[in-house]
């Protein structure tokens, strides 16, 4: 959808929110290097650092001249430097590695404000913008089901994931109540001024 | 270059 997106004029995508993504995707996946777990999962790590990247390319280098940066004001280093800290005192282990991961476990949980913030800013959102933010959101608050089936069958309980996977699914609340009762109504996404 | 725990989530 991104990609679709950013080859039609405003695409009013914040490369703030897409730069913090491929931010998240390499300090998580750095574990390609040392743990095999399947075909699928390394696979699926290697196409999310590339599709970050190539969405960040796009917005910032071959689509620059369409690029929203006027309304994509978010101050990203209050979100890095506090989830950088944060990281550093709770963690699984003290490791290079392991604290890389939390990071991007933290970081992932708030990398969407600063999209968020452009569009309060703007209010208003395209249709396709909306439906991206969907299907991310989605995609986290479907892991909420799945930690609780693999708590119960397999046991499986990893603090740290669960908490930022719970605040990422709250940050998309609001913005999930506006998609169900504007958007799949037909309706463009429009705040009120 | 030190090991992480093992994380099967993507």
């Amino acid at each position: 959808l991104l990609f679709l997106r950013s080859w039609s004029t405003r695409a009013r995508i914040s490369g703030k929110s897409q730069l913090l993504f491929a931010l998240v995707f390499t300090t998580r996946y750095l574990d390609l290097f040392t743990s095999f777990i399947s075909l699928y999962n390394t696979s699926m790590k290697l196409i999310y650092i590339a599709c970050s990247y190539a969405t960040v390319y796009l917005i910032y280098m071959k689509f620059k001249a369409t690029y929203d940066g006027n309304h994509d004001t978010f101050r990203v280093e209050f979100l890095i430097v506090p989830v950088g800290g944060l990281s550093f005192l709770v963690n699984h282990d003290f490791s290079p590695l392991e604290i890389l991961w939390t990071f991007s476990i933290y970081l992932e949980s708030v990398a969407i404000l600063p999209q968020l913030f452009m569009i309060s800013k703007t209010g208003e959102a395209e249709t396709i913008t909306t439906h991206y933010l969907f299907f991310l959101g989605l995609y986290r608050a479907l892991y909420l089901v799945n930690w609780i089936w693999r708590y119960y069958f397999e046991g499986f309980f990893d603090l740290i994931a669960v908490v930022a996977g719970v605040v990422q699914t709250v940050l998309y609340c609001d913005f999930f109540y506006l998609y169900v009762t504007k958007v799949l109504k037909g309706k463009k996404l429009s705040l009120p001024a | 270059f030190q090991k992480g725990l093992k994380h099967d989530e993507l």
